[in-house]
């Protein structure tokens, strides 16, 4: 099964 | 004090029109070197990057950094107003002495191109976002491809009228798009082609290593909604990283979508 993942588990917060 | 001079003003009204549907609210930050943006989708699965160089501005006077917050979609309605020729001047006198950002506004004037006795004044209300920036440091793809903006976003939504995701995957034969759907399958090769009269209608395929991707169609198509800023269109891929579709702004910057792929669970 595929899930859609999300922006902030590749880029962290500044 | 913030000075804005843009002659084409078609350019900010194409600009607004790519992103207002995927991101409601956003901060514009101006500084001396430009105008940018950044911000997520409400669901946090694609984010959006917007540059305007300083130099791309006929005028520009910015003398401390500020953020304005916006509606997208507010700022669209009033760049409809404007001629696509008319010349567009954003500016915002009052920073300084405005105690509350949530209370202060920003100026917008159309200067008709025609007829140079017409003067528009729009004012708009800027809101108090509170929106997080996101590090995204320079990176190495695993493949890198250029082709006409057009051709891509022909291919989204023929695939979408399919299917609801689109693996991209870039080998040694090209770029193929391929999707799945009740009614059945459908595969796009598009193979490296620089022997065409003009440089943007190449496709330039650059590769590393193959990756193969999964990614939800319905922001693909969002994001071609920029097809109208550039020819041609740049999509980086990499096994590890979301891919980033990048729509250059000829001599000004850029808009960058990136979109998270869909992952094995």
């Amino acid at each position: 099964i595929e899930i859609q993942a999300g922006i902030r588990y590749y880029y962290g917060k500044v | 004090m913030l000075e804005l001079r843009l002659v084409q003003g078609s350019l900010l009204k194409k600009v607004l029109e790519s992103i207002k549907d995927l991101v409601n609210d956003a901060n514009f930050d101006c500084s001396a070197t430009g105008f940018s943006l950044q911000a997520m989708d409400s669901s946090h699965v694609a984010l959006v990057a917007l540059l305007l160089r300083s130099e791309g501005f006929e005028h520009y006077r910015c003398d401390r950094n500020m953020s304005m917050g916006m509606n997208l979609n507010n700022m669209a309605k009033m760049l409809k107003c404007a001629g696509n020729d008319d010349i567009i001047t954003p500016s915002r006198p009052m920073m300084a002495v405005t105690p509350s950002p949530s209370c202060s506004k920003v100026q917008v004037r159309f200067t008709c191109c025609f007829a140079q006795d017409k003067i528009a004044d729009f004012e708009m209300k800027l809101m108090d976002i509170d929106s997080e920036h996101l590090g995204i440091p320079e990176a190495e793809y695993h493949a890198i491809v250029r082709m006409p903006s057009s051709e891509f976003s022909r291919i989204c939504k023929d695939l979408s009228s399919i299917g609801d995701t689109v693996v991209i995957s870039v080998t040694k034969e090209g770029v193929r798009f391929s999707t799945r759907g009740d009614i059945g399958t459908a595969n796009v090769v598009c193979r490296q082609n620089t022997t065409v009269d003009k440089p943007e209608e190449a496709t330039i395929i650059e590769m590393n290593e193959p990756v193969s991707l999964t990614f939800a169609l319905r922001y693909m198509n969002s994001f071609t909604k920029a097809t109208p800023l550039s020819n041609t269109v740049t999509i980086s891929l990499s096994s590890e990283l979301p891919v980033v579709v990048e729509y250059k702004i000829a001599e000004m910057g850029y808009v960058r979508f990136y979109l998270a792929p869909k992952i094995e669970d």
